[in-house]
């Protein structure tokens, strides 16, 4: 794989060595692919591929959103990806339950500004959404199919958690493949292969996430009856991203109720 | 903890030029979640339903699972945006099986499968990593989830 990836001029890009790795029989590489020239904006990228023995393996882009959160932090580093961290912060082991033992996973820090993606545009971080982040992930793709040639034509799908990310949307997903699909529309053999996409934990639709969100948060009893039908009143038909004023303080009041726990893992001890 | 583990291990220098990161040499540590941008996000649309029909009408595979033990993005609001959707139900809810044990539910419609997985956080593979390596095996197959 050392001389495959010099002979597609990879050598550059590969992951030869992890500090604190453990041996490993697959190949990674990472590095960046600039999305627009003018603003300097370049996303970061880290693949994971299949051991040789399982190749050609489908090709899977994972997507963490927040928005605003890392892919390596969270599929990379917590979930899927082939390493965990141990509490030292310097040594790594292998994850035995690895998704790159029957794929090959890229993951991807989208937009610019999650994780190592940077712009030299600094007005960038602060009016950044769902319509340039899911563009910026497109041309992404489309240059990182040129630096990886042997993955055109590949069965290629996306995955991703929640708003792709960690806390209270999440679009990326869908938004991204409705680009793949469209752009690939009328051609013959595209060589994007895009077959399909899987979400976990993924808010959908605002109304009826918000009324779901309230019935479990009320059937797990961390709220109480008045603030059950406070939040029905004031937040059901509001948005997820924006919520207005009213909507925020019954929110506000959820929290207080709730205690110290871990909402994105009800019953697991908190990190203290 | 595991957030404190990865923020500690990507800001060492060596662990940046072996990933080839940071090559600009931003001023500012790596973050797990960018507070500026998640602060000032601006375009959302309140639904991606409309895409899901798009996406579905277009014979995409289409997979939506759910760990039953996130509160942020709890099941049910999962079900409620699904059942939205109006699919029609080709296998109704049954348990799926890991090793003889429950590994959660799913349910197969037309154009989109459901799993949830029994006893998963947010973090689906975190929590659950046998049986979510399990759901990815079988999303990657085509094949609904084990029912024996």
């Amino acid at each position: 794989s050392a001389a495959a990836a010099a002979a597609s001029g990879l050598a550059g890009e590969r992951v030869t060595y992890l500090p604190g790795q453990p041996p490993v029989d697959f190949d990674m590489y990472s590095g960046y692919v600039t999305v627009d020239k003018r603003a300097g904006r370049s996303l970061f990228y880290w693949l994971q591929e299949a051991p040789a023995a399982a190749q050609p393996a489908p090709l899977v882009l994972w997507l963490n959103g927040g928005p605003g959160c890392s892919s390596v932090a969270y599929g990379a580093s917590e979930e899927l990806g082939a390493f965990r961290i141990r509490p030292d912060g310097a040594t790594l082991f292998l994850n035995d339950y690895r998704w790159n033992k029957v794929a090959n996973i890229l993951f991807l820090d989208s937009p610019a500004g999650v994780g190592f993606s940077y712009t030299n545009t600094t007005s960038d971080l602060y009016d950044s959404g769902d319509k340039r982040t899911a563009h910026d992930s497109y041309k992404f793709l489309v240059k990182w199919f040129e630096k990886f040639p042997q993955y055109k034509y590949r069965d290629f799908y996306i995955a991703g958690e929640s708003y792709a990310g960690i806390t209270l949307l999440w679009h990326y997903v869908p938004q991204l493949s409705q680009l793949v699909y469209r752009n690939n529309k009328g051609v013959k053999e595209p060589l994007i292969n895009f077959k399909g996409f899987m979400v976990g934990n993924a808010v959908t639709d605002d109304y009826h996430d918000y009324i779901g969100t309230f019935e479990y948060w009320w059937n797990h009893g961390i709220i109480s009856d008045g603030t059950y039908r406070l939040l029905n009143a004031s937040c059901v038909h509001d948005s997820g991203e924006h919520p207005a004023p009213a909507c925020l303080a019954a929110l506000n009041a959820s929290t207080v109720e709730q205690g110290d726990i871990d909402m994105y893992s009800l019953y697991t001890p908190t990190c203290n | 903890c595991t957030e404190r583990y990865s923020t500690e291990y990507y800001n060492r220098p060596e662990v940046q030029r072996a990933l080839h990161a940071n090559v600009t040499g931003i001023n500012y540590t790596w973050a797990t979640c960018s507070d500026i941008l998640n602060d000032n996000w601006r375009d959302s649309p309140r639904s991606v339903l409309p895409i899901y029909h798009e996406l579905i009408a277009a014979g995409l595979r289409i997979w939506v699972f759910s760990g039953d033990t996130d509160a942020v993005v709890p099941l049910t609001a999962t079900r409620y945006s699904i059942d939205a959707l109006g699919l029609p139900t080709t296998v109704s809810w049954y348990p799926w099986y890991d090793a003889m044990k429950v590994g959660g539910w799913s349910q197969v419609y037309k154009g989109l499968s459901l799993v949830t997985v029994r006893g998963a956080g947010h973090e689906v593979p975190l929590h659950r990593p046998r049986q979510a390596l399990i759901l990815f095996k079988h999303f990657l197959q085509g094949k609904p989830m084990p029912d024996a």
